[in-house]
């Protein structure tokens, strides 16, 4: 059966297309049958896979319960790796989702159909730097919450105001099965005090949510995406393509022991 | 007289926060007196200056009309810099700002006192990493916008975004007089080819646009934020300091010579 993960966190710039790109990846090449969603009209995660957005390309008109997600699947230069792509459009369904009913679960709706089809054994959807109604929807859409959580100071802020609205859409009914399923610490620079201060506060704060794997500062790692590829293609060897790969390993083994 | 300047770009985590507390800093070290209006909810330029959220302590409730912003400023540690402080709810106020008349200028209606109090010389307005309401409004109260870029592929994607939406609100006039005044590249590495490849392109594209002081990556700089203090003043000689002295003197000469 399909498990639907979500890359969230209100923080700008913390690395959510860079691990969904690149968990989607890992766990492609590692035989399951993944499906990415980008749910940001920014588009990265499109992008970041070599597909160009085009208009009503995206999810926006299934949200709207106007089209299905099925006939929006593509496949990527990625064996085993689909992408419902972005476009910029998205932005403007925020506000037209909002007015409609059941707005808050208008993703959910959207999904069944793909979850009942079985031919994917993930489905990663990448959200916008927001707790807007596009992100509510993946919170309220989701089994599993994933968190990006950049070694810094302004990230570590944040944690708690994503974990909160989680645990208030859980406990509130909108989606009681929601679970975190981990932290993942990105950009780590082991050399400064405050990445492993971070680590520290990360580690003592929420014990067994943290996944081993940290993901390195790598300038790779931020070349990959103006080629159209994940880091673990772009540069198979390097740390950042090292890390993604022993994430993914990790995901798949906490996901089986949890 | 008081010029509005908003710092925006919906890209996350590219130094829009950094950039408005240090050049805010920058120019109060200068003598100018500065008002900083922290617009994102996520609050991180309030907690960068040393100052806690309060409820009720933003300009939430100026926005609906309700309250005057003159009565949420507040001094700060930094000389000559005052701070209209956000919070968590702002993030409620996007909905119910959108339900109300004139919903584009509430910001601008709200800053008028402010503007004709000629108390400072520049107001600067820090903004969430998205283009909703809470930005639209800046870009429909501001005299100038300074969009921070970091030097990464995914920014330079975005940069046409907003520009697009400046011009639109240019000529549709919601805001007739708005400019883009410069783009600051931030997280500069020197040593790595992306970075120079974007500052390339950045000038390639949008001469005499892009600011000489090209920010670098400093650790520094992010460390200063967990000390409530930009980083001018938590290590006013390291080279992040440095450089963002260096922007505010630019910023200036550039206002008096366009
Ligand atoms: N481990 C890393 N090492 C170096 N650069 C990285 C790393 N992870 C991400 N980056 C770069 O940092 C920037 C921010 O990452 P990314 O865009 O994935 O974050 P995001 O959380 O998705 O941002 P947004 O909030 O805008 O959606 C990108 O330019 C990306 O290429
Ligand atoms: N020049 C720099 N060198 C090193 N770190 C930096 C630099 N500028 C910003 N940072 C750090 O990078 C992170 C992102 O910066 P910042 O929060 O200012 O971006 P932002 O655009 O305001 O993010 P958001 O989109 O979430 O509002 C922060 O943790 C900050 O401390
Ligand atoms: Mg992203
Ligand atoms: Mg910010």
């Amino acid at each position: 059966s399909c498990t639907v993960t979500i890359l969230a966190n209100q923080k700008g710039g913390v690395g959510k297309t860079t691990t969904a790109v690149n968990l989607a990846a890992g766990l492609a090449h590692r035989k399951r049958r993944v499906l990415l969603v980008d749910l940001d009209p920014q588009a990265n995660a499109t992008s970041g896979l070599g597909v160009s957005p085009t208009e009503g390309g995206s999810i926006y008109r299934a949200l709207l319960g106007e089209e299905k997600v099925i006939e929006k699947i593509q496949a990527t230069t990625v064996d085993n790796l689909y992408l419902v792509p972005s476009e910029l459009d998205l932005a403007g369904a925020e506000v037209e989702i909002a007015r409609a009913d059941n707005y808050l679960h208008r993703l959910r709706e959207a999904l069944q159909p793909v979850r009942e089809l079985g031919r994917y054994d993930d489905l990663l959807i990448d959200c916008p730097p927001s707790l807007g109604i596009l992100t509510m929807n993946a919170l309220a859409a989701a089994d599993t919450l994933v968190i990006p959580l950049q070694c810094e100071y302004y990230a570590l802020e944040g944690l708690s105001v994503i974990l909160r609205l989680m645990e208030q859409l859980k406990t509130g009914g909108v989606n009681p099965g929601i679970e975190l399923e981990g932290i993942v610490m990105t950009m780590f620079d082991g050399r400064t005090n405050l990445a492993r201060q971070v680590v520290e506060e990360v580690r003592a704060h929420f014990p067994g949510k943290i996944y081993e794997t940290l993901i390195p500062r790598s300038v790779r790692i931020s070349e990959a995406p103006s080629h159209g590829l994940p880091v673990t293609l772009y540069d198979p060897h390097s740390p950042g393509a090292l890390a993604y790969k022993a994430f993914a390993r990790e995901f798949i083994k906490r996901r089986l022991n949890p």
